[in-house]
């Protein structure tokens, strides 16, 4: 690249799932492989708290089970994975 | 190891798979390889048998697709999601469906494979030297036609070893076309093409006719990624384009301007900005053996394991040299039993133990932990016990002072060496294995390495030489030992026993003792057969209700362990030359080798 790079930040065509958002990203994680339901994750329309399905995401992957957002359980759900449920059907 | 609900599993051994489609990522031979190897896996530790066969329906079904591929799982890209696969079953039960936006390798980057040439079908060599010049990538130089090779050697000049690079202009995958190159400029549609099109297919591959109207002659097959192909992005297979204008600047080179995640991209049009049209540069890529060997087990039958080593974890990762993880073990045999194959051995190099067949693409292992020193001649101190506790036993005995601490009765006696032990034990902080006699201390904490070997007549006297299983009571430091329907109980200087084991109030129904797990609160479990008892210690008598399956509360470790002992906090149960290791909460978080993951044997 030529001095002066553009330092902006683009949404590229086709790029479906790096620019979500942690939380999103955290919903729909826990949502895809069995942890928790979407009517879990909101009840009447109310954002809920995710600890009961992080504590259990984290013990099922063998993570430290702090029912926390952090750092490493963000890092394991960015991580390519196989698509079959660890829960569930 | 789990096993989907309700066990399914195949109803016959002899299993059939079909290949539907090929990545462009790869030679077919590769990928055929790579299957093959990765059932193999499973073949080796079971009965079952894999044939692949060339048409109608297989018990497996493996394809390759993007997106939604057909199923109503889609894939979602490039990373993320790699691969899925189904159950056993009929119809799409057991297939094994692979992300077609990933970048297809044996885990190590872009996999060459040439045709023709004089390399006898070799992989390309980056870098080598052609004319005193270093590519890095498949060339056009030398050629008047346009075909893409490489040298297999490093030195194109001096070894004259070459073949031809994946390219439409040499042949085409599947299709109708029996492998026959691509025709250009070509006639689809009424439109003309010189390259590849994904044009009038929903599924995003590249194809070209093979003749120069497919209008007319309806010829067409799917071109092969060539070397330079982009991953994902909108131009799956498009070569990057250079330079490129992306934000007004010129770029030379891939680059992560424009992205947060730091992933190298290229336009594959010249000018991003007006064309918008991107991909990922080729990188590591993910294996397909790994990930194909991951999936065929659950279309054997295996769901997820929680043991982050284990082959069914869910999450990829590049192993360098792949054996089959016990826990893989133990649950595909849990389904179909044993093979007549060979078995999984300790990681390489195992001197005591014979050589497992590997993967020949993958290089050899990396020990993941450090090793310990080997064994010391100096006899290590005995730990301190309590003082003696007074006991109105008639049995009681006075055994000689103990010196500073037990001297090894035979040092080159190599603790690493035996096959399995007799019982195993934390002894004040310390692990003590015993066999036939002799004993071996192991702390992890003193990084002493393994101490031994001592002779257990002279620390506890009257101990026969084979011991079933020992525990240390937690609160008076006293320490149990069981052997045969017999235990004794030393402390300090004293001894209790030989007593029948029916006193503890454990019946004729209990084998061999196994082991024993310290509950806390002066109660500990002892383990025989598949039935455990709960001793009360201060009262040296079992509690009622038991004895207790142990498959209702340790679920996941095997029944028939040799050894059961607490360690570090946590249950360990061993079988032949593995422990699983449970937590308090009842999970099995790792299952590994005695020798080498607890002992830390070379």
């Amino acid at each position: 690249p030529l001095q002066g790079k553009p330092q902006a930040v683009v949404t590229f065509p086709g790029d479906l799932i790096s620019t979500l958002p942690d939380l999103q990203l955290a919903e729909r994680y826990l949502q895809r492989f069995g942890y928790t339901t979407e009517a879990e994750t909101k009840i009447g329309g109310r954002q809920v708290s995710l600890g009961k399905a992080l504590l259990k995401m984290q013990k099922q992957l063998g993570l430290e089970e702090t029912g926390e957002l952090d750092a490493t359980t963000l890092e394991a759900m960015r991580a390519p994975r196989c698509g079959v449920p660890d829960v569930g059907t | 190891f789990l096993t989907f609900e309700g066990d399914l599993k195949w109803d016959h051994m002899d299993l059939t798979y079909r290949v539907i489609n090929y990545s462009p990522d790869l030679d077919r031979a590769v990928i055929d390889d790579a299957f093959r190897r990765a059932f193999q896996v499973w073949s080796d530790v079971t009965p079952l048998t894999f044939t692949q066969i060339y048409s109608g329906e297989a018990d497996i079904m493996i394809m390759f697709g993007s997106q939604e591929h057909g199923d109503g799982y889609p894939f979602d890209g490039k990373d993320g999601l790699l691969a899925h696969a189904f159950p056993p079953g009929q119809g799409i039960q057991g297939d094994a469906h692979f992300d077609d936006d990933e970048f297809w390798t044996l885990g190590t980057g872009l996999v060459v494979k040439t045709r023709h040439g004089n390399a006898n079908g070799a992989e390309c060599h980056f870098p080598f030297t052609f004319e005193g010049r270093s590519y890095s990538r498949c060339t056009t130089e030398g050629r008047k036609d346009g075909l893409p090779w490489c040298a297999t050697t490093p030195n194109y000049d001096q070894d004259k070893k070459y073949g031809f690079c994946p390219s439409e202009l040499l042949y085409t995958n599947g299709g109708n076309s029996d492998g026959a190159p691509c025709v250009f400029p070509f006639i689809f549609d009424g439109t003309s093409y010189d390259s590849c099109t994904t044009d009038g297919r929903s599924d995003g591959y590249r194809w070209c006719a093979t003749t120069s109207s497919f209008d007319q002659d309806k010829k067409y097959g799917f071109c092969p990624n060539r070397d330079t192909a982009v991953i994902g992005g909108n131009s799956q297979g498009d070569p990057c384009v250079f330079p490129f204008t992306f934000l007004g600047q010129s770029y030379s080179a891939c680059t992560s301007q424009g992205r947060q995640d730091g992933k190298l991209w290229c336009a594959t049009t010249s000018n991003y900005d007006t064309d918008k049209k991107w991909g990922f540069c080729p990188d590591r890529g993910y294996s397909i053996f790994l990930v194909a060997a991951h999936e065929f087990g659950h279309s054997l039958g295996l769901d997820h394991s929680s043991v982050r080593e284990a082959l069914m974890y869910p999450m990829y990762s590049y192993i360098q040299d792949f054996q089959l993880h016990p826990d893989d073990v133990q649950g595909i045999q849990y389904l179909y039993g044993r093979g007549s194959g060979p078995k999984p051995t300790a990681p390489a190099p195992a001197p005591t133990e014979e050589p497992q067949p590997v993967p020949t693409e993958e290089p050899q292992p990396v020990p993941t932990e450090e090793t310990q020193p080997v064994p010391t001649e100096e006899p290590q101190p005995m730990p301190t016990e309590a003082g003696s506790t007074s006991t109105t036993e008639e049995e009681e005995e006075e055994t000689p002072e103990p010196t500073a601490g037990p001297i090894p009765v035979d040092p080159s006696r190599d603790a690493c060496v035996e096959k399995n032990f007799d019982a195993i034990t934390e002894i004040n902080g310390e692990l003590y294995f015993f066999k036939d006699g002799k004993y071996w201390t192991y702390s992890s904490f003193w990084k002493s390495g393994i101490q031994g070997a001592f002779s257990v007549a002279d620390t506890w006297p009257g101990l026969p030489d084979t011991i079933d299983a020992v525990f240390q009571d937690l609160l008076t430091k006293r320490v149990f030992f069981f052997a045969g329907r017999q235990f004794w109980v030393f402390s300090g200087k004293s001894v209790l026993g030989p007593r029948a084991i029916e006193k503890l109030g454990i019946g004729k129904e209990a084998g061999r003792i196994s082991g024993a797990l310290q509950r806390g609160r002066g109660k500990v479990l002892l383990f025989s057969g598949e039935n455990y008892w709960r001793l009360d210690v201060k009262v040296q008598r079992v509690d009622k209700g038991y004895p207790r399956a142990t498959d209702d509360v340790f679920t996941g470790v095997p029944l028939d362990a040799r050894n059961v002992f607490l360690y570090q906090g946590k249950y360990h149960f061993c079988q032949g030359s593995f422990y699983w290791r449970m937590t308090p909460r009842y999970q099995v978080d790792r299952v590994g080798y005695v020798k080498y993951d607890i002992l830390q044997c070379p």
